[in-house]
């Protein structure tokens, strides 16, 4: 389905991503263009705000699962992805996932008004005041943010994800020089396009490696922090998937 | 594997 000029494998290599980026993400990407997404009322707000924590925790984790079985799907139409051994498979979505939902979410970011797309309408961090975790919910829209600036184009997300998944650099791979094959193309394929639409001086203002790894980590901690006071809701009432990735 | 039935699982459906 490519034209005939994209002969260069790389510029394969990054139509393909494109194509499987964009058919996991949501909203879809003709969503994003003039979006007519309402803001959350004062009234709804509050709705929100007045939700028991263990209520308001279940909810967002349905939905970060959402997103996770989303990036499930982007892995395993990455072209490679599947030729690596399962258990490499699985310990590159355990780490990478989370990440990518993160740098996903600044596409459905409203930087005007600094608030993020939430079960169909836009919140801001207050919204999410009942969860008890205010620092990992300023860090999130902080990292929203400073990527919405960025003003990314569906081809830089998507292999900026495809980059984040086939990490050669996670602990317990098996068979890392392969990961390291596949994480070189997506690497070259990158740096191409960014010369290609003369994007270079992206790769110096994207988020460190450390600095979504401290929000994965935050994230964990928490989870760990809602169990120790909610004991039992977790393993009663979260989605399976969620449990098995953060729990 | 074992510890991460359900990603397996889905690694495994074929619904791409």
């Amino acid at each position: 389905a490519c034209p005939q000029a994209l002969r260069v494998p790389s510029e394969l290599l990054t139509q393909s991503v494109l194509l499987s980026h964009r058919a996991t993400c949501h909203p879809r990407a003709e969503d994003l263009q003039g979006h007519r997404w309402a803001t959350f009322s004062r009234e709804e707000i509050c709705a929100y705000q007045s939700q028991p924590t263990a209520e308001m925790w279940q909810r967002c984790a349905r939905r970060v699962t959402e997103a996770i079985e989303r990036v499930v799907e982007f892995a395993k139409r990455l072209r490679g992805f599947l030729e690596l051994s399962q258990h490499d498979q699985i310990v590159l979505l355990k780490a990478g996932a989370m990440e990518v939902v993160l740098v996903r979410m600044c596409r459905a970011f409203d930087a005007a008004t600094r608030t993020v797309l939430f079960e169909g309408k836009l919140a801001g961090p207050e919204l999410f005041r009942s969860l008890g975790c205010p620092e990992l919910v300023a860090s999130i829209f902080d990292l929203a943010q400073g990527l919405s600036a960025l003003r990314c184009s569906e081809s830089e997300l998507g292999l900026l994800s495809a980059l984040l998944l086939v990490n050669a650099g996670r602990p317990w791979l098996q068979d890392r020089p392969r990961v390291a094959r596949l994480q070189g193309h997506l690497d070259v394929a990158f740096r191409v396009l960014l010369r290609r639409t003369r994007r270079e001086g992206l790769l110096a203002r994207l988020p460190s490696p450390g600095r979504l790894r401290a929000l994965c980590s935050q994230h964990l901690e928490q989870v760990q922090a809602f169990r120790r006071l909610h004991p039992g809701v977790v393993s009663a009432a979260f989605p399976p998937l969620y449990r098995e990735l953060f729990a | 594997q074992e510890k991460h039935r359900i990603l397996h699982k889905l690694l495994q459906n074929g619904n791409s």
